[in-house]
């Protein structure tokens, strides 16, 4: 099973 | 002040609309260089970057930086009251509330005045969960060439573009690899980045493992991009 990921854990958001 | 004139509202109908299948309201960044967004979707699975440089425009006047929030689909709204061939001219004083959008006729017989009211948009505004995903794409990228695969609850399908050859439609396809990989992606996102085609005749993909997806369309002849970002799904 996959999740979907989210950009959040890929760049930092200021 | 802010003044910029376009001779052809096209690009513009057509940026708004890449836009808009993914965000509702952005903040427009005005500076010397150009116009340029970064906006990620409610969900914060997907980001879009667009830039648009002054060269898009003749004349382009900013004197001071501007961030303009603006409501998408008002805009979208606005934009489909002109004609493809009418010249538009953007316009927003340096401390005020409200974009004006004058279109005029090529031969000056009709001109029309829209202002847009500003909105103040707070950059961390809480994200809502979307419930429901679409079904999943899986791309895979080797020396051979690219492929496409979709399973279904009903039936699965795959698409493959080699190297050299050509697609269905007779565009080429070009693959630059360091590594193989393979990343899955949820095809609704996909779709929704398809809505900034008419841009340009030419998209690229940027694919590492573990990273989200690049999704790029050049528009015109270097007057900007607009850069779509996807993260992956992830195995559990």
């Amino acid at each position: 099973a996959t999740t979907q990921g989210r950009l959040d854990s890929f760049f930092k958001v200021s | 002040m802010f003044e910029a004139r376009m001779s052809d509202t096209t690009v513009m109908k057509r940026l708004m609309d890449a836009i808009t299948t993914l965000i509702d309201d952005g903040s427009f960044d005005i500076s010397s260089k150009g116009i340029s967004l970064q906006a990620m979707d409610s969900s914060h699975v997907a980001l879009v970057a667009m830039c648009l440089r002054n060269e898009a425009f003749d004349p382009f006047r900013c004197d001071r930086n501007l961030s303009l929030g603006i409501q998408c689909k008002q805009m979208g709204k606005i934009l489909k009251c002109s004609a493809n061939n009418d010249v538009m001219t953007l316009k927003a004083e340096d401390d005020g509330d409200v974009l004006n959008m004058v279109f005029e006729s090529p031969n000056g017989d009709r001109m029309s005045e829209f202002a847009m009211k500003l909105t103040d948009i707070d950059i961390e505004q809480s994200c809502r969960d979307l419930s429901n995903f679409g079904e999943s794409v899986t791309i895979c990228v080797t020396k051979d060439g690219l492929k496409f695969s979709v399973k279904g609850d009903s039936s699965n399908a795959s698409m493959k573009f080699s190297q050299n050859g050509a697609g269905d439609d007779g565009n080429d396809v070009s693959i630059d690899l360091n590594d193989p990989c393979t990343l899955t992606f949820a095809v609704k996102y996909l779709n929704h980045f398809t809505k900034a085609a008419p841009l340009s005749e030419r998209v690229t993909l940027s694919l590492s493992n573990d990273t989200p997806l690049v999704v790029e369309y050049k528009i015109g002849d270097g007057l900007g991009h607009i850069r779509y970002y996807l993260a992956p799904k992830m195995e559990e």
